[in-house]
């Protein structure tokens, strides 16, 4: 069986082609594959070069630490995002998640602006069992999450869970609202917000990375969630977001239900990538 | 004004001085990856660089004085005919009630689009009636209740058997939008994953009973590369008659304006630029090439 610089170059096309269309975005697939071609033996074989790129993936992904508090309670976290990614339904996901160990969760419905926003969150609240802190349809958010910071101390609740409004990376006058909302919980709760979390639609294509970019400026992210992976987007977006902004994956939703939120994993994620 | 690739092959043509197919085909790959960038499917860019290929090699392009400038020209000009020529409007034919249906995946604006419709056609004096039959997402009534209401339109409230058999919640709108001189009757539906075998086909059943004059295919701009999966198995599936693409006043280059078109068929008719309902455009097919290619 004669090995030819040919196949190579074909084995390297179709890893290429895959990564691309897993929407791992043109930049980050040349990187990648240049990084293999070095790092690949000149007379490897297709599974080989797909096992050294796997390790390559897996590597980038687990970098900086996917695991959660709360293990330090009180804890508060801010699920902010673009239009539709899901930030409402992940809250919901991660109370249910949270609240196995018997812990106070207060959810907060700081979406004043969206028509049934806070209705939304408040039906999530009843089904979870959750006291939801709401306003005024068309009330500053930042004054539903400052009275909402303010029960969560005098009820001295374990968890608070602040769901934000849907916005535009580029709108300055909503990206400045969240930057405030943040500010308000750090000067109220030490060290807090404990985790921002930036919740991202997997079949975004390169557009997450400026998003990623823009809340990482403006409110700051310490995690991605992940959603809609149970369709057929891979969400190869975020391995650029990993690569430039170091952020972890925290979780990826994987439905509509309240049960359908996982750790993220590194293997498991490149697999499904891959295939 | 282009992106940086696309600029990169310009000046790769013309610091060519003489044009062969080789360079031509160089040039094009170029474009290929200006493409891949903007978030087109690679199949569809593919595709797409076959029919750009044969005009790009055409002699009196290579002959030319200035081949750059042509290549990138056909490159518009192909890019701008594929995403819709004239401008299409709503299909508001035949007896009333008129039915609209909208469709796609999770999250992608179906609620607030089917909001901006009943704006847009009560300002050319129609009477819209909304319906939603998404009886699952929590408070989906509410929201298209409550923007109705905001817009001072008619809202079809779905009873306690409705909400347990939507089709009948259909049949049952839709004689009343008979009755009441309204039309066109706006039919919001949930968002559904296009490999949820089951939900596909109760969409398909809705469809069936709805005879709608449009189906129209709500995607959001900034999807990447699985734009075509789901709006190909919409169409599959469900038939579509067009489609309204959500988040423009985003910053996404939009290439899944060109992938959904091309697996499709379909025209895009609407743009979404905002979460407001009056946020709703015509869809300009070269203002769309020039953000892909920018
Ligand atoms: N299939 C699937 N659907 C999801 C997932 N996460 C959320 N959704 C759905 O996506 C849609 C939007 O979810 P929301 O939670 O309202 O999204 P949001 O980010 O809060 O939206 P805005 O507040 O309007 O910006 C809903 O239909 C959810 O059920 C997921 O992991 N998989
Ligand atoms: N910026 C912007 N936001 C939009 C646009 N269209 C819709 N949205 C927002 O996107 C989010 C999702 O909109 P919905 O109308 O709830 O989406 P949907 O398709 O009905 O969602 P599901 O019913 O859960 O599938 C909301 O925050 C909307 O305000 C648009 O053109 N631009
Ligand atoms: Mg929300
Ligand atoms: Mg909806």
């Amino acid at each position: 069986l004669l090995y030819s610089g040919k196949d190579r170059e074909k084995i390297l096309d179709d890893l290429t082609e895959t990564l691309l269309l897993s929407d791992v975005g043109i930049e980050t697939t040349e990187k990648i594959i240049q990084s293999i071609r070095v790092h690949s033996e000149k007379t490897a074989l297709f599974p080989e070069i797909k096992k050294i790129l796997e390790k390559e993936l897996v590597k980038t992904l687990s970098q900086y630490s996917s695991e959660v508090k709360p293990n330090t309670t009180p804890s508060v976290f801010m699920f902010v995002g673009v239009n539709g990614g899901g930030k409402t339904t992940t809250l919901a996901k991660l109370a249910h998640l949270f609240k196995k160990n018997g812990t106070e969760i207060l959810l907060v419905a700081a979406d004043t602006f969206r028509a049934a926003a806070q209705e939304q969150l408040v039906i999530w609240g009843k089904r979870l069992n959750c006291p939801v802190i709401k306003g005024q349809h068309g009330a500053d958010p930042a004054s539903v999450v400052y009275d909402a910071v303010q029960s969560f101390k005098a009820r001295k609740a374990d968890i608070l869970l602040i769901d934000t409004g849907g916005r535009i990376h580029t709108n300055v006058n909503l990206m400045n609202e969240l930057e405030k909302i943040r500010m308000i919980i750090s000067r109220e709760i030490e060290n807090a917000p404990h985790e921002i979390y930036l919740v991202l639609d997997a079949s975004i294509g390169r557009n997450a990375l400026s998003q990623a970019r823009e809340f990482l400026k403006f409110s700051g992210l310490t995690g991605i969630i992940l959603t809609k992976l149970d369709g057929t987007a891979k969400g190869g977006s975020v391995i650029s977001i990993v690569d430039e902004l170091k952020l972890p994956i925290k979780y990826i939703g994987v439905g509509e239900r309240e049960e359908d939120l996982f750790p993220f994993s590194a293997q498991e994620f490149v697999k499904a990538l891959l295939s | 004004q282009l992106s940086e690739r696309l600029q990169k092959a310009m000046k790769f043509l013309r610091g060519e001085g003489k044009i062969t197919g080789k360079n031509m085909e160089e040039a094009l790959k170029m474009m290929r990856m200006a493409f891949l960038e903007a978030d087109v499917n690679y199949k569809v860019v593919k595709d797409f660089e076959a029919g750009i290929k044969e005009k790009a090699l055409d002699e009196k392009v290579m002959q030319s004085l200035t081949p750059a400038q042509q290549v990138i020209k056909i490159i518009k000009d192909e890019l701008t005919s594929l995403l819709g020529n004239e401008e299409k409007k709503l299909d508001l034919s035949g007896t009333p009630p008129s039915k609209f249906m909208l469709v796609g995946l999770q999250g992608s604006g179906k609620t607030t689009t089917c909001g901006k419709l009943g704006k847009l056609v009560s300002k050319q004096g129609k009477k819209p009636l909304f319906v939603s039959i998404d009886i699952k997402r929590p408070a989906a009534q509410d929201q298209l209740k409550i923007i109705a209401h905001n817009l001072n339109l008619a809202f079809y409230e779905l009873s306690k058997e409705q909400m347990a058999k939507p089709t009948k919640a259909i049949k049952n709108a839709i004689e009343y939008a008979r009755k009441q001189a309204f039309s066109p009757l706006i039919v919001d539906t949930a968002g559904r994953l296009h490999v949820d075998e089951e939900l596909m086909e109760e969409l398909k059943i809705v469809r069936d009973i709805l005879q709608p004059n449009e189906v129209i295919y709500v995607g959001d701009a900034m999807t990447g590369q699985d734009a075509v999966k789901s709006a190909q198995v919409f169409e599959e599936k469900i038939g579509l008659t067009s489609i309204i693409l959500t988040k423009l006043d985003g910053d996404a280059r939009g290439g899944a304006a060109l992938s959904i078109v091309s697996v499709t068929g379909k025209p895009i008719k609407f743009a979404g630029v905002g979460e407001k309902l009056d946020q709703l455009e015509v869809f300009h097919p070269d203002r769309m090439a020039s953000r892909i290619l920018g």
